[in-house]
């Protein structure tokens, strides 16, 4: 672990007065190597190496702790201010429908998180619509239209393009009086410029109060470029990390947080659609550190 | 790097990054840079242009155990196609079957995800797309009474290839893990010596986690072949030269994108110069 490795370095006394900087520099190596390892975005490492630095070298060994125990302490709040503070929920329009759109690349889990929100919001006594914008992947709307059978939420399908589903979508739950709109896109490279316009085109038309990138807990260094490219464009308003209950080590988050400074909404843990979870940076940031 | 000159620092310290950025991990990075440096020790290395071909070389060399074609034998051959969730088993199955049909072959789909909604749907859809007859149950039923079924319906028909499709699952859910080698028993004990063809299906965008992934599932199924998806987008896969060095396994395919015609066989030669564009 990497309590272990930085303990082979730092050792194991206490009252141990100062870290000294060549004490720090060699931490911070297998900091460094743990992130890596973690799938955190090479660059993102770097940065919070350099800062960490400034944080570790002279630094006192306070009351009682190992110098291993104060380094451990340190990085990990770093790793949980980064991640964000305490959860952060969705945000409601002042007057509904609320309109979420869900986005993110292929097979990342946007459908089944629709599902799961609408759930969690029926629960919480909300009205919700979701939407099959999806009209490209064979037997999308089908799988929509079955996980809102399951938990009792209707599901607007029909014919368009997806702006125009999307936008006959919110003016119906505007008519009946529906508190949140869900939209499910298809799953598209941030590459893509037509497919990346058409969710531009979605967003003019709907003006949602939340757009949330739906990012795979195991995506690698990818992870940065492909938030960064999803914030640029969309504006993004929070980030749910799917597949999280897996042995991922998650560096994703950190990568994704960096860049897009939008915060880590939720999490999936879980195929069935009760497994959506508030997301605590405690956590994560041990999970990542290994 | 520049492509003239000697190799400095700073180019090492790029090639590093480069490696890093493609998701080929800490380890494999680190032995790649320790190959180079012993080969530039040695002299065998001049100048910039001979670093890179001299680190394409040690790649290669790292790829070399897995190195294969996906092959088919005598019929009934059966293909079953396994991987975590959302990364492209389906739809790489609708491009096997579009590749067997262009090939003249009798291909049966098998829609052996009976748990997540709309699978089989979606399978059908490409077996119709693609024109290939398909095998399926009802939702909720179990996965190992349709490979049953599928695989009489193989040899009775005369099915040159059956390819089976699977739920997506976690490499550390136990009794999912537990569920696929039962199709796989339930077919070898239908067809003996079936499933002929393991693929585990990963996707190029999936991090350090590929190598869980693989050690995981070749350990419940003799996973006879990788097939790495999503290679259309800007992920370079880099994992699977880590995969290659442990575990041997043959990367035989590449997804390229969400068509039935965007299959390609893995070219290693390909792949490195890919890395690093
Ligand atoms: N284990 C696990 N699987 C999940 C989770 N969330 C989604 N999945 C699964 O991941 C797979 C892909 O989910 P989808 O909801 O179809 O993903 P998508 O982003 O809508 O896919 P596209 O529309 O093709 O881009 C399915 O097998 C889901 O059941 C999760 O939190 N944990
Ligand atoms: N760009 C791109 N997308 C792909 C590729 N292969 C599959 N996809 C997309 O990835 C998403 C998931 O594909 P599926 O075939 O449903 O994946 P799966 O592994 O069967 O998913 P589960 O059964 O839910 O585990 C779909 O949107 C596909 O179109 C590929 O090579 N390139
Ligand atoms: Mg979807
Ligand atoms: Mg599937």
């Amino acid at each position: 672990s990497l309590s272990d490795r930085i303990q082979g370095i730092l050792g194991k006394f206490k009252g141990k007065a100062r870290l000294t900087e060549k004490e720090v520099d060699a931490t911070l190596r297998e900091i460094r190597l743990a992130l890596l390892e973690a799938d955190v975005h090479i660059q993102v490492v770097r940065q919070f190496t350099e800062s960490l630095r400034s944080r570790l070298i002279g630094r006192e060994v306070t009351g009682g702790l190992t110098p291993t125990q104060e380094v451990v302490k340190v990085v990990s709040e770093e790793i949980q201010g980064l991640l964000g503070g305490s959860h952060e929920g969705l945000k409601f329009a002042s007057r509904p429908p609320t309109g979420i759109m869900m986005v993110g690349l292929q097979g990342s889990g946007k459908t089944t998180t629709a599902a799961k929100l609408a759930l969690m919001l029926k629960k919480q006594g909300k009205w919700p619509l979701l939407v099959a914008a999806d009209v490209y992947r064979p037997a999308a709307v089908e799988q929509l239209v079955t996980l809102g059978k399951e938990v009792g939420v209707e599901v607007y399908h029909g014919e368009g393009d997806p702006v125009e589903i999307c936008g006959r979508a919110v003016e119906k739950a505007r008519k009946d009086g529906m508190d949140v709109v869900i939209m499910d896109t298809a799953g598209r490279l941030h590459v893509d410029e037509l497919l990346m316009v058409e969710l531009e085109r979605i967003k003019g038309l709907v003006q949602p109060q939340e757009i949330l990138l739906v990012a795979d807990a195991m995506t690698g260094q990818e992870a940065a470029n492909v938030a960064r490219t999803f914030h640029e464009r969309l504006n993004l308003t929070g980030v749910v990390l799917t597949k999280m209950e897996g042995d991922a080590r998650g560096g994703a988050a950190l990568s994704i947080k960096a860049v897009t400074g939008q915060p880590i909404k939720f999490v999936g843990v879980g195929e069935k659609l009760e497994q959506l979870e508030p997301f605590h940076p405690d956590r994560m940031a041990s999970r990542i550190l290994g | 790097l520049g492509i003239k000159g000697e190799v400095t620092r700073e180019d090492l310290e790029r090639i590093e990054e480069i490696l890093i950025s493609a998701d080929v991990g800490v380890e494999t990075t680190d032995k790649l840079m320790k190959a180079l440096e012993k080969r530039m020790a040695r002299g065998e290395v001049r100048g910039k242009e001979g670093i890179m071909a001299a680190l394409r070389d040690e790649i290669l060399r790292l790829l070399q155990g897995a190195q294969g074609r996906l092959e088919l034998g005598p019929p009934p051959w059966v293909i079953m196609v396994v991987g975590v969730n959302g990364t492209g088993k389906t739809t790489t199955i609708a491009k096997l079957a579009r590749r067997f049909a262009n090939e003249g072959r009798k291909v049966l789909l098998v829609a052996g995800d009976t748990f997540r909604a709309a699978a089989i749907e979606q399978l059908e859809i490409w077996a119709d797309r693609v024109g290939v007859p398909m095998v399926k149950h009802q939702p909720g039923s179990h996965p190992s009474g349709v490979v049953y079924d599928a695989l009489q319906a193989a040899r009775a028909r005369g099915y040159d290839v059956t390819i089976i499709d699977t739920a997506g699952r976690l490499h550390t859910k136990v009794n999912l893990m537990e569920e696929l080698k039962k199709m796989a028993r339930v077919a070898s004990k239908e067809l003996p010596g079936a499933p002929h063809e393991t693929l585990l299906v990963l996707d190029a965008t999936t991090g350090q986690n590929a190598l869980s992934q693989a050690r995981l599932f070749s350990q419940a199924v003799p996973v006879t072949g990788l097939v790495l998806t999503k290679l259309d987008g800007t992920a370079k896969g880099g994992i699977i030269i880590a995969i290659a060095g442990e575990l041997s396994i043959p990367i035989k395919l590449i997804g390229v994108g969400e068509g039935m015609d965007d299959l390609q066989d893995f070219d290693a030669e390909a792949f490195v110069e890919a890395l690093f564009e």
